[in-house]
């Protein structure tokens, strides 16, 4: 069932393909800068962005927020 | 608030959308009537007006799609992705595209029920008796536009009272535009179903048998995309029943009471509490109207806030009694400026009696593409949630009466001629002119003979004041005059046989009492549109009997 698809990725997956998704790394960074690295930055750009607790790490609400139903416009970028 | 790169905004105030598919989830009326409300959150602040058509390139396209849906976005199956939508511009610009596999709703996942009698809330009434066959389920007999409607008694025959049955009745639980239902099991390829299938079928699509054996007989029909009954169930196939019992409570509507994991549920009988029969109610799904409003403010120029509360919030959230967010309306205004409408703008008056009984025969012949159709849509708005505004009775009189009727007449051009007239209207160049019940027609400026009574043209003295006169058809003229209209032929300069008419037969959803009635911006041949006036108000009707405007004169007619 394609909706539980993405419920069942392994978080960080979920995690890159959502930030990715949604233009918080580009798909430039995401190829030559370090996983962690960029990632570190995405989520907080994607926390700050989203009115969450700037941790910077892949906490619940983080995923939370990411699984929940949303709009599919990017956040940031064209 | 953000807005898109450059500011990307319309260049133009009159915008059009056109919604080229529906899901099947809702009832056509109910989609078009959240997405003309969604529209309105953003015409409230603004000067931007939003106007539906039925055909051609509108700027706003709407449509419905699941997964790749031919723009390079896919979306996601059920849950994710509900929607997304481009910033103005030609072309796919502006576009709003609602994903196919959520399930719409107005966040309630209740509605499919409303249009299931009439909009006085009374239900179909099951067996019904018409032209004296009886009828256990909605039919399509006696009307030529093909949509299913009941009886709201046990006797159409004798009560001619009657309301709509969701043209997905047909489908809810499957079944073909003839009518027929599934037939739960079928054999398909020597195997057996009892719920709709996918099996077969290339594009997807669920479908029934609608005999028990399609290998056999060949005969189908589609189903809704979701296995169990659109109004809910259980996996027997047995339905819900409304309204039902449960610890004394009656309940016209699945609930969530009794239940700890909140899940919607249904009693499968009247009496839950004696026969403890049940079901479950698809999920509330998701408000069509609360992600089309947030769609519609991409399409307009606006980006993803980052205030919470904000509509333009990227996250769904049910929101009960919705209203614009400051961070919404500063972004909408940054873009378009103030609306100079009022605030809130008046709703159409709810019905208050049943609608008129169906003609079951012809009325006397009129050229077709001007046939006078019994009212194919619900005339009322529906029920709604957010986003209803209501002005109060005392509101409506403080407002002062506007300058259009009766009509002044320029005293220096006609010397012989009243002075203020009840209804003038034009035909094939000439003016006819109305007032207090007498009629002068013919090309005004040669005859002054004195105006011949109105009677001559076969319209009683009773009919008094007439409020408009609009063209319709080749030398046809209605005449309105409190809650009737004749037809008049002007070449035989009477009314045609079977008038008067009752207005709230054709013209549902307009004031009974209009102090004038007129087209405007348009002729009798082009889309022009019906406007009747009454108090400061003004209720514009599309050709094809639908309001689509209620508004003030003052403001968006006379443009003071």
């Amino acid at each position: 069932f394609p909706g539980d698809l993405i419920s069942t990725l392994p978080d960080l997956q979920l995690a890159e393909r959502y930030l990715q998704r949604f233009g918080y790394i580009t798909e430039a960074e995401a190829k030559i800068g370090g996983r962690h690295m960029s990632l570190g930055k995405a989520l907080l750009k994607m926390q700050k962005q989203l009115g969450l607790e700037e941790t910077g790490e892949l906490d619940a609400a983080t995923l939370e927020a990411m699984r929940a139903p949303r709009c599919g416009v990017p956040d940031v970028g064209t | 608030f953000l807005t898109f790169e450059r500011d990307l905004k319309w260049d133009h105030m009159d915008l059009t959308y056109r919604v080229i598919n529906y899901s099947p989830d809702l009832d056509r009326a109910v989609i078009d009537d959240a997405f003309r409300r969604a529209f309105q959150v953003w015409s409230d602040v603004t000067p931007l007006t939003f106007t539906q058509i039925y055909s051609g390139e509108a700027d706003i396209m709407i449509m419905f799609g699941s997964q790749e849906h031919g723009d390079g976005y896919p979306f996601d199956g059920k849950d994710g992705l509900l929607a997304h939508a481009f910033p103005p511009g030609q072309g796919i610009q502006g576009d709003a595209h609602f994903d196919d596999d959520e399930f719409w709703t107005l966040g309630t996942g209740l509605v499919v029920k409303t249009r299931h009698g009439n909009a006085n809330g009374a239900e179909c009434h099951f067996p019904f008796i018409f032209e004296g066959r009886s009828y256990s389920r909605c039919t399509t007999e006696g009307r030529k536009d093909g949509l299913p409607w009941c009886a709201t008694t046990s006797n159409y025959d004798r009560d001619k009272k009657y309301g709509f049955c969701p043209s997905e009745l047909l489908y809810t639980n499957g079944g073909n535009s003839d009518g027929a239902p599934c037939v739960f099991p079928f054999v398909f390829d020597g195997a057996s179903y009892d719920t709709c299938t996918t099996d077969g079928r290339s594009d997807g699509y669920r479908w029934c048998a609608t005999t028990s054996s399609f290998d056999q007989d060949k005969k189908y029909g589609f189903c809704p995309n979701r296995d169990t009954a659109v109004i809910g169930g259980n996996s027997q196939g047995d339905p819900c029943v409304f309204p039902f019992t449960f610890l004394g409570q009656s309940y016209s509507a699945c609930t969530s009471q009794g239940r700890q994991d909140g899940k919607l549920w249904c009693a499968t009988t009247s009496n839950y509490d004696t026969d403890k029969k049940w079901g479950f109610c698809p999920d509330r799904g998701y408000s069509i109207f609360l992600v089309a409003a947030h769609e519609f403010g991409h399409s307009l120029g606006l980006d993803h806030s980052s205030v919470r509360e904000a509509l333009m919030y990227p996250m769904y959230s049910y929101i009960q009694d919705f209203h614009l967010h400051p961070d919404d309306v500063q972004g909408i205004q940054y873009l378009y400026g103030r609306g100079s409408g009022p605030k809130p703008t008046a709703p159409a008056p709810a019905p208050t009696e049943e609608p008129q009984p169906l003609p079951t025969e012809e009325p006397q012949p009129m050229p077709t593409e001007e046939s006078l159709p019994v009212p194919t849509e619900e005339p009322q708005p529906l029920p709604t949630e957010a986003g209803s505004t209501s002005t109060t009775e005392e509101e409506e009189e403080e407002t002062p009466e506007p300058t259009v009727g009766p009509i002044p007449v320029d005293p220096s051009r006609d010397a012989c001629m009243e002075k203020n007239f009840d209804a003038i209207t034009e035909i094939n160049g000439e003016l006819y002119f109305f007032k207090d019940g007498s009629a002068v027609l013919g090309v005004f400026w040669e005859e002054c003979a004195g105006p011949p009574g109105i009677e001559k043209l076969g319209i009683g003295k009773e009919a008094g004041r007439l409020s408009g006169a609009l063209q319709r058809g080749r030398g046809k003229v209605l005449l309105f005059s409190g809650e009737n209209y004749w037809r008049l032929d002007v070449k035989v300069q009477r009314v045609d046989k079977g008038y008067p008419r009752a207005t709230d037969d054709i013209f549902t959803g307009v004031p009974l009492d209009a102090r004038n009635v007129f087209l405007y911006q348009g002729e009798w041949n082009l889309a022009g549109k019906y406007h009747f006036c009454r108090g400061s108000f003004y209720w514009r009707m599309t050709p094809r009997y639908q309001v689509d405007r209620v508004g003030y004169v003052k403001y968006d007619i006379l443009q003071c």
